[in-house]
């Protein structure tokens, strides 16, 4: 695991996010869900608690974006750069986009909108990509089942190490 | 003359891998070529340092194995240098 470069990281535990906008192409409360599932995979194994916002600036504001979204990073169309996120900090900071052009499904179809949240959302907390290529942040793409999946060794490291285990 | 088929697929393999590089591995967009060191290869330098990112064979040129990875998707978060 690699920790973000002069390892930022949340002063507070208990964290709020906000769903900015939907994809289309999955049914909202699926996408509710895949996002609720990607948070507890971090939740799970630390004292962060995350709380669900809707009409307030949030930590993390997770939205779909389409090329340029004026964030210096446009997206490139299907395939290619999935979603990007942006390290712990104020206002952008936290915050996750998804390449809207991408084709986001809840199962093995295209790509598993779970799965990509959860590397994300490493992001957001504090991680930066690991090279164990069994970890949920090496940085391509690959699919798990979401009801089967465990976060790696590697990854429970990396974020215990930024904001210890679960007090639960 | 039209662009005979195998500079045509070198142009685009540059492009894939240069672009890679300066998405996700720090390249710079080297405006001012004439200003490199004698002998040292940015890209070359960059490609390794992928390579040994990924645990690839460490060649620094664009091999197979090395352009399979850069077509995979992928986060849009630099692997270095964040």
């Amino acid at each position: 695991y690699v920790f973000t470069t002069g390892n930022p990281k949340w002063k507070r535990n208990h964290l709020t996010y906000r769903i900015l906008n939907y994809t289309p192409k999955m049914r909202q409360a699926d996408v509710d869900e895949a996002i609720r599932k990607a948070l507890s995979v971090w939740s799970n194994v630390t004292p962060l608690t995350f709380q669900k916002v809707d009409n307030k600036e949030a930590d993390i504001m997770i939205s779909f974006a389409y090329r340029d979204h004026r964030d210096n990073s446009p997206f490139d169309g299907p395939n290619g750069q999935l979603a990007h996120a942006f390290q712990p900090g104020e206002g952008i900071g936290g915050d996750v986009h998804l390449d809207e052009e991408e084709a986001w499904t809840k199962d093995g179809r295209g790509y598993n909108l779970f799965i990509v949240l959860a590397h994300e959302l490493g992001h957001s907390l504090g991680l930066s990509h690991s090279s164990d290529p069994g970890a949920l942040m090496y940085p391509t793409y690959s699919y798990t089942d979401p009801k089967e999946f465990l976060l790696p060794q590697d990854d429970i490291d990396g974020i215990q190490a930024i904001y210890g285990q679960s007090t639960a | 003359f039209p662009v005979a088929p195998e500079e045509e697929d070198e142009g685009k393999t540059l492009q894939l891998v240069e672009s890679y590089l300066q998405n996700f591995y720090d390249l710079q967009r080297d405006n001012q070529p004439h200003l490199r060191n004698k002998g040292e290869n940015p890209i070359v330098e960059k490609l390794k340092e992928m390579q040994e990112f990924f645990g690839l064979e460490v060649t620094g040129k664009p091999d197979l194995d090395t352009l399979e990875m850069m077509k995979k998707p992928r986060c849009g978060i630099p692997d270095i240098g964040q």
